[in-house]
């Protein structure tokens, strides 16, 4: 995946934290400080989200492959720029009875970008 | 708030102003926390807990080794410390009250393992029994009754841990346990179980959420 920098406009991955002590969640959640969300943004043009490595997954790749081939219009469809690796977030927070809970959130932090 | 002639680049739609996709991305975040953690709303903390419970209690729980996740979403395993409240004791008998949380919808979720930990100051080189009963509900929700009972023989002072069985399980499953911690032939000076705040009895289990009432695609 690709990290987004400067005026990047191809599907890149944009870092984005939430701090919960600035939306007011630091009294509930224990630990981590913030959820490292991120997100993808960015352009996929055929030719572009035929590439391996750029494509979400090997069927993509040889769809967007087989667009880029045929002529515009017949195929339909755009490709748009999505998550292809996402980790878990851990959480360790008191619930309403006070108790201490420990979870791991899957998919919660996207961790590459590529084209659908 | 669109921003006026821009697109979207990833899918194509309005392309909102920077504020604006700053808020939307924070209530969405907001959002997924709370629905994955099966909440309305944020918890709002009504019996706080101790620094020095805390540290203890963290000390004494175990992490999700690496890659056990689970691929299914409706599944989330999570490990809960629930400390204990004190209630109607004398020196030779301690009642333990256990609350667990009360914004999962019951039934959807299921204690798999449960350790009771608690804390015992005992005169030196002497062995106390004691026994941990496990009290439940009636059928009418009225009496609690006895479920089952442990004896343990315990000879030094410091934290001791009593793995819970299917009884006491089910009973944090429905949200609520009763413990009595009863020492057996002996009269104590002072309570053996000690409840400060760096010594709060609490009991640690792994849960299962959302694992009842899978429907199985075929």
């Amino acid at each position: 995946g690709i990290d987004c920098q400067g005026g990047s406009r191809m599907c890149c991955r944009q870092e984005f934290f939430v701090d919960f002590r600035e939306i007011g969640w630091h009294d509930w959640i224990i630990q981590p400080e913030g959820y490292a969300m991120n997100f993808c943004i960015g352009q996929c043009p055929l030719h572009i989200a035929g590439m391996p490595g750029i494509a979400a997954s090997f069927h993509t790749a040889v769809l967007n492959l087989l667009k880029a081939n045929t002529a515009a219009g017949t195929t339909g469809g755009g490709s748009c720029c999505v998550p292809t690796a996402r980790r878990p977030l851990s959480l360790l927070y008191y619930d309403r009875d006070s108790n201490i809970v420990k979870t791991d959130i899957p998919d919660m932090v996207v961790e590459a970008c590529g084209c659908s | 708030t669109p921003r006026a002639g821009g697109q979207c680049p990833a899918c194509g739609g309005p392309t909102l102003e920077l504020e604006s996709q700053r808020e939307l991305l924070l209530d969405l975040a907001k959002r997924s926390i709370l629905d994955k953690l099966h909440l309305t709303q944020r918890p709002t903390l009504n019996r706080p807990v101790s620094r020095a419970a805390l540290r203890t209690a963290l000390q004494h729980l175990h992490g999700v080794p690496q890659g056990a996740l689970l691929e299914d979403n409706r599944e989330q395993e999570c490990e809960i410390i629930s400390f204990a409240e004190t209630g109607l004791s004398t020196i030779n008998q301690t009642r333990l009250d256990f609350h667990f949380s009360s914004d999962r919808t019951a039934g959807d979720r299921e204690v798999q393992q449960a350790s009771l930990m608690f804390f015992v100051q005992l005169p030196s080189n002497t062995t106390w029994t004691l026994k941990v009963r496990v009290l439940v509900l009636g059928p009418h929700n009225t009496n609690l009754t006895l479920a089952t009972q442990y004896l343990l023989e315990v000879d030094a002072s410091g934290w001791h841990q009593l793995p819970l069985g299917p009884e006491a399980q089910a009973a944090c499953s429905q949200g609520h346990l009763t413990l009595e911690l009863v020492l057996e032939g002996q009269v104590a000076q002072s309570s053996v179980i000690l409840g400060g705040a760096a010594h709060r009895p609490f009991v640690a289990a792994r849960v299962r959420v959302g694992g009842k009432h899978q429907i199985h695609r075929r």
